[in-house]
C-alpha cells in the first residue's frame, strides 16, 4: 500500500491511497485503502488520513474519520488523536500505520508494526525519510 | 493563499523483514521516497493544488516494483493483480475511489477521474476497469505488473497455506 497527503498554499488539504491488498487474496477480498474514512479521509476543517496495514482492522475501526473526528469534536491536536486512534487499532490487535496532516501543516506518522515506509516535508524545505525507527 | 504548504506519503507499512534491509537496498527505499515525494513538493512549491500533489506523488509510488501497489502489487489468489485507491479532496469532502481493478497502470488517476467525472464514489472490478477504459488510461499486461519478490511471497503462501493474517506484504 502506498499513501500521500498534502496542504497546499491554498489550506486545501487532501489524501490519496493505492494497494494491491493482501498477498493471495480471495473472494474480491477489499480492504481499507479505498473505503473513504477508513483507509483514506480528507476534511479542509481537520485533516487528512491515509492509512496502511491490517485493512479489515481499520475498516472497522473506521481509523481515518475517527481521527477527524476526535480533532473536529473534541479538539484533540492531530498529535493526540492520531495516538488514541492507534491505541484502539492496537486494542482490537490491528497493526499498520497512517499518515496525517492537518490543516497547519503538522505532520503525525504513526505505526505499530515493526516499520513503515514514509517521507514528509515541509515549508521550511526540512525532509524526513524514514524505514525503522 | 498563505505560504504554507506540507506533504507526507507513505509506502506501506508492517513485517519488513529487517534482516533483508542491507545499507545498499535501505539506500534504494529511501531513494525511492524521496523522488515521490520531491515530485509531490515540486508542485505544492509552485502553487499547485494538493490533490495534484497526491496524484502525482502516488503515481510515482506505483510506478515503483519496491511497493505494493501498481506496479508490484502483490498477487492475488488468481495469480493476478486486483488493485484499490482512493482520493479525497478536502475543499469538498469529494471523493472517488476504484476497487479490484485489474490491468491498468495507474489506479489512483482513475480513483480521480471517479471523483470528478461521475457522480459516484466507488466503482469496483469490471464496471471500473469498463469506465477507466471509456477514460483512455493507460493499460498494461500482467508482466508489467510482476515481480520476483510478489511472485515469491505468493507462492510461499499458498504452499505454506499461511492464513490471511500472515503479514508478507506490508500493508
Amino acid at each position: 500500500t502506498v499513501g500521500a497527503v498534502a496542504l497546499d498554499k491554498n489550506g486545501n488539504l487532501a489524501a490519496a491511497t493505492s494497494t494491491g491488498g493482501l498477498t493471495n487474496k480471495r473472494y474480491g477480498r477489499v480492504g481499507d485503502s479505498p473505503i473513504i474514512g477508513s483507509g483514506t479521509y480528507a476534511n479542509n476543517n481537520t485533516c487528512a488520513v491515509s492509512c496502511t496495514g491490517d485493512g479489515e482492522h481499520f475498516i472497522r475501526s473506521v481509523v481515518a474519520y475517527d481521527i477527524s473526528c476526535l480533532i473536529e469534536y473534541k479538539q484533540l491536536t492531530l498529535r493526540d488523536a492520531c495516538a488514541f486512534a492507534m491505541q484502539r487499532l492496537q486494542k482490537i490487535d490491528g497493526t499498520g500505520g497512517l499518515i496525517a496532516i492537518d490543516r497547519w501543516g503538522n505532520i503525525q506518522m504513526p505505526y505499530n508494526s515493526e516499520g513503515m515506509y514514509r517521507a514528509c516535508a515541509y515549508t521550511s524545505g526540512e525532509i524526513e525519510i524514514k524505514i525503522f525507527e | 493563499m498563505n505560504d504554507q504548504f506540507a506533504i507526507a506519503i507513505h509506502g506501506g507499512a508492517g513485517t519488513l523483514h529487517r534482516e533483508r534491509f542491507s545499507p545498499d537496498v535501505v539506500q534504494q527505499y529511501e531513494k525511492a521516497l524521496r523522488q515521490a515525494l520531491q515530485a509531490g513538493l515540486h508542485i505544492l512549491q509552485n502553487g499547485g493544488r494538493s490533490l495534484d500533489a497526491l496524484e502525482t506523488a502516488v503515481r510515482e509510488l506505483e510506478e515503483c516494483p519496491f511497493f505494493n501497489a501498481g506496479r508490484g502489487a502483490v498477487f492475488n489468489a488468481d495469480g493476478g493483480h486486483s488493485l484499490d485507491a482512493a482520493i479525497m479532496d478536502g475543499r469538498t469532502l469529494a471523493a472517488g475511489a476504484v476497487a479490484g481493478i485489474s490491468g491498468f497502470k495507474s489506479p489512483i488517476q482513475v480513483a480521480r477521474a471517479v471523483m470528478e467525472k461521475t457522480r459516484y464514489v466507488l466503482l469496483s472490478g469490471q464496471g471500473a476497469a469498463d469506465f477507466a477504459r471509456d477514460q483512455g488510461f493507460e493499460e498494461a499486461a500482467a508482466d508489467y505488473f510482476y515481480t520476483d519478490l510478489r511472485y515469491h511471497q505468493w507462492k510461499k503462501k499458498q504452499e505454506n497455506e499461511l492464513d490471511e493474517s500472515a503479514d508478507l506484504n506490508f500493508g
